[in-house]
């Protein structure tokens, strides 16, 4: 873990007294490598590392006691500070006057299916319904209607519809008459550089008006991630992000990247495949996890 | 570095750079730098083809093994890599080499994991072994077996439920699926293909390091390629852990998949 990997860097200054620049210099490169395998983006990494550095060889630490320490506790409270201390997520429940309405959007596989079941579950209280609105993932509609009678959650459907936005439309109109009060629409998959793809999404948006645009990821997502996100913002102003198999070995770097460069909330993680494994997100257990 | 000079320092840092967001891993990455300062090169262009030749030397292409009589291509991966797409995209590419082949949905957990297979065999007018979810995955390729000796196939393609390779429990189960395969076909007629996104990050290869614990992993099916990633973990991959690539997903209809080759995909790279 992190906290091993500097206690030898920080031996021989203990011996010394005082954090030098070789030192720093080492510890930094550590701190790089456990970005970097973490995932986090590689324009973050060389953000962190300058912030780091400046205030590691300021004043203060270099009069303090305890080298190592002192420097994980900087690493460590720069990360909160990238990651943000508090956790902003949905509210705890929807008003029950009106339709509240969320759009998951995002790459394929990624996992909004499963989180579409996972939020209606969370938010039982607020009358849900999922509206099936991928016609072209094979059994897409089959996989939400057998997850909704599993868990007793209603789903909106139209096998004949081949586009979205008129699935969403009429779901929208029969979530109004049956009282639905949060409607969560379920996207297909799609690679940010499709234009017509992209375009379909933003038509979406502007003609359905989403309350909430939660873009989902997975926790393995590579560097470019950033970039991917990026795209979906410009189609439709993302209000928060869902990062799913965080319950693998993956650090999670990507969500400090999603955090700091398109300063997207994580509103949740998923944890698995079971109808629970959805968690809030928490600044400083993904701080420790990326760590490591 | 120290043997380059400011200009070309900023060169490999900017080399450092596009390996990283290619994913191609930070170990991998600095390998690759520090073969090129060994070898000193003059320029910019030299540089470049210098790791293109690097690289060369490490990934590995590779071909389905063939074999007569009755082969077995099972597809393991974790959760939403590709994998049933991908097997129908290889049971397409054999059906028109005038293989006979059929599906089989082993994947008998995720819900409509049975009905996305049927679809695509629909689409591809093969059949498809198949019984209900919640039913014994190893169960399903026994009945799977039987039928393809019998009737002569040349290829079974089973379709496994993603798993994560953190699951031990998981990794035991397709271990058993494998296990009622070797019980009827011989070793060799059975290919296990691990299904990569090539969307993830370092974990790409902690998934095939396990992967290739407990099953003989024989290839790699690169799906997603058509993304804007560069999948630089295939790499390593194929470095360290041996797996060759052998074909690489460009989208999600039937014909998008290509032979993997790996000039076309270093030039990707840059
Ligand atoms: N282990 C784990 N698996 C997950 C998690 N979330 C989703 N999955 C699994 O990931 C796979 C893909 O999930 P889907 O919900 O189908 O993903 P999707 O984004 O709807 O996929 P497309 O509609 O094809 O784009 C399934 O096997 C899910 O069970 C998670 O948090 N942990
Ligand atoms: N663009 C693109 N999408 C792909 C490719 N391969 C698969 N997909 C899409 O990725 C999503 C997941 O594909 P699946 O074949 O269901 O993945 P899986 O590994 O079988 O998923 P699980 O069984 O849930 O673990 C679907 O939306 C596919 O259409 C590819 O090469 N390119
Ligand atoms: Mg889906
Ligand atoms: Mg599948």
């Amino acid at each position: 873990i992190l906290r091993d990997k500097f206690e030898d860097v920080f031996r021989f200054i203990k011996g010394t007294g005082k954090i030098r620049q070789e030192n720093i210099e080492q510890a930094l490169k550590k701190i790089k490598m456990a970005f970097l395998e973490a995932d986090v983006n590689y324009r973050v990494v060389r953000h962190f590392i300058d912030e780091v550095k400046k205030k590691a060889l300021g004043e203060s630490v270099l009069k303090s006691v305890s080298p190592s320490q002192q420097f994980i506790k900087i690493v460590y409270d720069e990360m909160v500070k990238l990651l943000g201390t508090q956790t902003v997520s949905l509210p705890e429940t929807f008003p029950v006057n009106k339709q509240t309405i969320i759009m998951l959007v995002g790459l394929n596989g990624s996992g909004k299916t499963t989180t579409a079941i996972k939020l209606a579950r969370k938010y039982n209280k607020s009358n849900p319904v999922v509206i099936a609105a991928d016609p072209y993932r094979p059994a897409a509609v089959d996989q939400l209607l057998i997850m909704g009678k599993k868990y007793s959650i209603p789903v909106f459907y139209d096998k004949k519809e081949t586009f979205p936005l008129r699935i969403i439309q009429k779901g929208i109109k029969d979530s109004k008459e049956k009282k639905y009060n949060l409607i969560i629409i379920d996207t297909a998959g799609r690679m940010e550089m499709n234009k017509e793809l992209m375009n379909e999404i933003k038509e979406i948006a502007q003609k359905i008006k989403p309350d909430y645009r939660i873009f989902v990821a997975d926790a393995l997502t590579g560097q470019n991630l950033i970039n991917v996100a990026k795209e979906f913002q410009l189609s439709t102003p993302l209000n928060g992000a869902i990062l799913t198999k965080f319950d693998s070995d993956a650090r999670g770097g990507a969500a400090l990247s999603l955090k700091y460069l398109t300063k997207t909330d994580i509103f949740y993680i998923g944890t698995g495949e079971k109808l629970n494994d959805l968690d809030k997100f928490s600044p400083s257990g993904i701080a420790k996890r990326i760590l490591g | 570095i120290r043997k380059f000079n400011k200009m070309d320092r900023l060169f490999l840092e900017e080399m450092e750079q596009t390996l990283i967001q290619a994913d191609v891993g930070l170990i991998t990455t600095e390998e690759i730098l520090e073969k090129i300062q060994r070898k000193n090169p003059k320029s910019r262009d030299e540089t470049k083809e210098l790791i293109s030749e690097i690289m060369a030397g490490i990934i590995q292409e590779g071909e389905l093994c063939q074999k007569n009589g009755l082969g077995v291509i099972l597809f393991c991966g974790v959760n939403g890599v590709g994998k049933t797409t991908s097997l129908a995209k290889i049971a397409h590419y054999l059906k028109k080499k005038g293989k006979k082949c059929k599906l089989v949905a082993a994947d008998t957990y995720r819900a409509a994991g049975i009905e996305q297979l049927e679809v695509w065999a629909e689409k591809l007018k093969i059949p498809v072994i198949k019984q209900f979810q919640g039913s014994d995955p190893g169960a399903v390729v026994f009945d799977a077996i039987n039928s393809g000796l019998s009737d002569r196939d040349d290829y079974l393609l089973v379709d496994t439920a993603g798993r994560m390779h953190t699951r031990e429990d998981l990794m035991r189960e397709i271990v058993k699926v494998y296990n009622v395969v070797l019980k009827k076909i011989p070793e060799d007629h059975i290919e296990v293909l691990v299904v990569l996104d090539a969307t993830t990050g370092q974990n790409g290869f902690n998934q095939a390091v396990e992967f290739k614990k407990y099953l003989p992993v024989q290839g790699a099916f690169l799906a997603k390629y058509d993304s804007s990633f560069k999948a630089g973990i295939i790499i390593r991959i194929s470095k360290e852990l041996n797996i060759p690539i052998k074909f690489v997903g460009t989208g999600e209809k039937i014909e998008d998949m290509d032979t993997f080759r790996k000039k076309d995909y270093i030039t990707n790279i840059f």
